[in-house]
């Protein structure tokens, strides 16, 4: 059991350590509190932003926060997908550039799972496959306004 | 294994009946504030039995179902995701697989039904199903509006739990 | 002590209406659980979004809790304006719409206060008098970059 | 009245001594994702006693100095906020009046230092002239990074309370 949960874990933190540079250029890393009893500690993330000393989670900026978070999330994605990943204004902190970042690496990604991210923001609109519209139309009714598809810009108009 | 589409019919905002067809790729939503959004991923928390009503701003199950805030009567809401299955991820031999569930309201409360393939089944029927492959309410491919840092808050047992389940 | 009071209340609730009808062209309003004896009650806030019925408050989407929230915020300074006011990505909810209503409103209330907002958000910046930009430099520095006066883009390095 | 301008050194992020002007009107504050815009904002709590360390993301006050990560020998932090009161609502008879903090690391602790123009003063000096200008720790002008709905999870008590220090 513990060797079990020791690879996983050391997959996970190699993968981790790749995506956390490439979205934020720092170094990161997930630590067990004890490798020798991982079950009686707990495991603490610990990250660098690019050139930078490293920070106590507390201390890092919303955005930075954001994609140390986001890393975890891909780390494991990479090692075990799950089928679907649903995931709603997870860009509301980034600056554009980190935005377009993480859309990018959501594409990668979605060859081996389907993506589905709620967004207002242009850089992540555009990087998707398709982008479904929603509108309320009269008094507190949602409806689908269709379907575009990026790139393709084929419009496919949805019946409701 | 992916979500094909998802019907909905007076689930929070969405009145009518609504399909809304999905791709296994990245895709986005997106619309004006309060335009339903949101509402379109608690249906699909909702029919997997992945979240409490309070996580899909809901005091009770009921609250789920349509209101237009003048008693307008109805007392039902029904949400069907309908799964890509070829990879037979989710142990059931068949190419589509369609979880659905209903929620009404009675005199003194609510029922809720669950249904695999159109059959009633129970809540432990359908997390055993989903478990099997990997969706359950603690996995990591859901993140909620505002809860984007949610894993760093948690305190390091919880994290390391996480890696637990996945091993 | 009574009277005062309902005055003060009052005044900030009919700011309130206005704001809020300004801002999500909805219908809003404070209410007190007592107004016999306001110091034994709380104060409630009541909202319809444009369109839809009266809300509780956790039902409302992001973009809508933020616009509420706001308002009544704008609704205290109309009645009685700090000096300054300091807001840190206030418009990180709210649609490309909106956070340009939020910023042409902070623009008239800026006649009778100093604001200073934090913002990632293209609306914002460009709405605004003035700019300052921040960047990382070397190890961990923060420098200023300068501040751009919109419309009169007139740059003025600031000498660190 | 109005803020002025602030000068920083050692505070935070800010390294080098930093002035950053200011005007009464409508000013934003942009760049890149942990760049120092929220350490703008924290330099102005932190002078004006506005909040606890938690609430600048520091365990203690001595969080709050500058540091590489490499023991740089950097004790001391310092921020002056510099306030027009051509309009006198802070009670003191001068068009320019200067606000002033200092926290040093010692053996043992710390020290922290308030100035007004220049001359040390107690913290409570401090509250007593802000708060007859409308600037108090729970009045509404300062909403931090993630805060903006606050006020709607508060209990109905506390936002009663806002308007009773308001009238
Ligand atoms: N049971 C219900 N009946 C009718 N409408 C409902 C019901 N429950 C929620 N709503 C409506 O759904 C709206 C919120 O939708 P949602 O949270 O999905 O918006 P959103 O598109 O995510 O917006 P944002 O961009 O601001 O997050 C609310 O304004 C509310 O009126
Ligand atoms: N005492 C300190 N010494 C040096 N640097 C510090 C100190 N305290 C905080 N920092 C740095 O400040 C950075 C965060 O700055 P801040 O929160 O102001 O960013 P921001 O511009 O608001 O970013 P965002 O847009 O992501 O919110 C952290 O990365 C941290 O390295
Ligand atoms: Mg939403
Ligand atoms: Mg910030």
């Amino acid at each position: 059991k513990r060797e079990v949960f020791l690879s996983t874990f050391d997959a996970i933190n190699a993968n981790f350590k790749e995506v956390f540079r490439e979205l934020s250029d720092g170094n990161g890393e997930i630590l067990l509190e004890s490798r020798e009893k991982p079950f009686e500690g707990g495991l603490l993330i610990q990250v660098q932003p690019a050139g930078k000393p490293i920070q106590r989670l507390e201390a890092l900026s919303g955005g930075e926060k954001s994609l140390t978070a986001l890393s975890f999330l891909f780390a494991i994605q990479r090692y075990r997908p799950a089928p679907f990943y649903a995931l709603d204004e997870i860009d509301m902190m980034l600056d554009g550039v980190n935005v377009e970042k993480v859309a990018k690496m959501i594409k990668k990604l979605s060859k081996s799972a389907q993506f589905i991210v709620v967004s207002l923001r242009e850089p992540m609109i555009e990087c998707a496959s398709s982008t479904i519209g929603v509108v309320m139309q009269e008094k507190n009714i949602s409806t689908i306004t269709g379907i575009r598809l990026n790139g393709k810009n084929a419009q496919a108009q949805i019946s409701a | 294994m992916h979500i094909k589409g998802i019907d909905l019919k007076n689930f929070k905002s969405f009145k009518n009946q609504t399909h809304i067809p999905l791709f296994d790729e990245f895709m986005t939503i997106s619309g004006p504030n309060g335009s339903g959004k949101s509402n379109v991923l608690d249906a699909i928390l909702f029919t997997l039995g992945l979240s409490k009503s309070r996580d899909m701003r809901a005091d009770k199950l009921t609250d789920l179902i349509y209101s237009s805030g003048n008693g307008d009567g109805i007392n039902q809401a029904e949400v069907k995701v309908h799964f890509d299955n070829s990879d037979r991820l989710i142990p059931i031999d068949r190419d589509a697989v369609t979880i659905s569930r209903k929620v009404k309201k009675t005199d003194n409360g609510y029922y809720s039904y669950y249904y695999i393939n159109g059959k009633p089944c129970t809540f432990s029927e359908i997390q055993e199903i989903l478990s099997r492959s990997f969706i359950t309410s603690n996995s990591y491919n859901v993140i909620m509006q505002g809860d984007v840092t949610r894993i760093l808050n948690m305190s390091s047992f919880e994290r390391r739990k996480i890696i637990d389940e996945i091993s």
